[in-house]
């Protein structure tokens, strides 16, 4: 995947931060610190579709094979995370109790085209 | 997203930079309590102190409450509840520990463990008694110990904190009783090291299944 740089138009991951001391947050929230809630943006092109995205599914396979085909058949390529992490959490709950979990799929490290 | 984008992020990269931001923290902060199944972000917690925490880390099982236990399928939970004192006589003494319903809603309790200290005064081997009180204070159960020394003794409550985990407001109630001579089975307040606590791992439900006709 591809770190977004200064006014890179193709498919990117562009990192955001959010510091939960920013948002008022830090009193319950006891660990980590922040959420990298990083996002994928920019532009798919034909030429770009399933690089390297989901080029290893089957669908991306035969879509490929259509698009080869008949551009007229093409269908949009969407900018995806492919690879994600969980956030770990430890925070007090409304009981302040001390509440450890860790929620799957919530931390972007890499994005691709469909 | 706009309106009308053909890709999630397509709408944020055409906000002016300000209102993206902004935009970007309102997502944050309503993914975290979806995800977390919470309403609204509890209010002020009631931090315990410095001591009675440690003193609860270190008892815990290893790696408990710790980070880099790894994915695992099913979103989990280690919840670690402190006491909160209820009525007493000279000898015995009732405590609750409460917990949540986001969580006690949506998943099913793996294992909790109820973690007591014994000031054993004098010698040789004392009975104690522990009761887990139903929502109606009657006995759900009475486990007798018998006590050598001081320090601490567990017991498995997972079977209650599961039935618990049925009510509307999950509450598990326990009765200690020790000899008269003891005084109070509690240390004296709430920031001594010695504080009873709950420690309960619980994991998200496995969705149910659909079954395809």
């Amino acid at each position: 995947g591809v770190d977004c740089g200064a006014g890179s138009p193709t498919c990117c991951r562009q990192e955001f931060f959010v510091d939960f001391k920013e948002i008022g947050w830090e009193d319950w929230i006891i660990q980590p610190e922040g959420y990298h809630m990083n996002y994928c943006s920019g532009l798919c092109p034909l030429h770009m579709a399933g690089v390297p995205g989901l080029a290893a599914s089957f669908h991306t396979a035969v879509l490929n094979r259509i698009k080869a085909a008949s551009a007229a058949a093409a269908v949009d390529s969407c900018c995806v995370p492919t690879q994600r992490r969980p956030l770990s959490l430890l925070y007090y709950d409304r009981d302040s109790n001390i509440v450890k979990t860790d929620i799957p799929d919530m931390i972007v490290d890499s994005c691709g085209c469909t | 997203a706009a309106q009308g984008s053909w890709c999630p992020a397509c709408g944020v990269a055409a906000l002016a930079p300000g209102t993206q931001r902004d935009a970007l923290l309102a997502l944050a902060k309503q993914s975290i309590l979806a995800k977390l199944r919470l309403p609204a972000r509890p209010s002020a917690p009631q931090p315990p102190s410095r001591g009675v925490l440690l003193s609860a880390l270190r008892r815990m099982l290893p790696g408990m409450l710790r980070d880099g236990r790894g994915p695992a399928r099913l979103q989990e939970y280690e919840t670690l509840s402190f006491a909160e004192s209820g009525s007493s006589t000279s000898n015995s003494a009732r405590l609750h520990f409460h917990f949540s319903q986001e969580v006690a809603g949506s998943t099913e309790i793996l294992q909790a463990t109820l973690y007591l200290f014994w000031a054993v005064p004098g010698r040789g081997a004392q009975p104690v008694t522990v009761r887990l009180l139903g929502p109606n204070t009657t006995v759900a159960s009475e486990t007798r110990l018998e006590v050598h020394r001081p320090g601490w003794s567990t017991l498995d409550v997972g079977a209650a904190v599961r039935s618990l985990f049925t009510q509307e407001t999950p509450r598990l109630t326990v009765e200690l009783e020790v000899p008269e001579d003891w005084g109070s089975p509690l240390p004296s307040n709430h920031s001594d090291s010695h504080w009873p606590f709950v420690v309960a791992q619980a994991q998200a439900r496995r969705p149910r299944r659909v079954h395809r006709r």
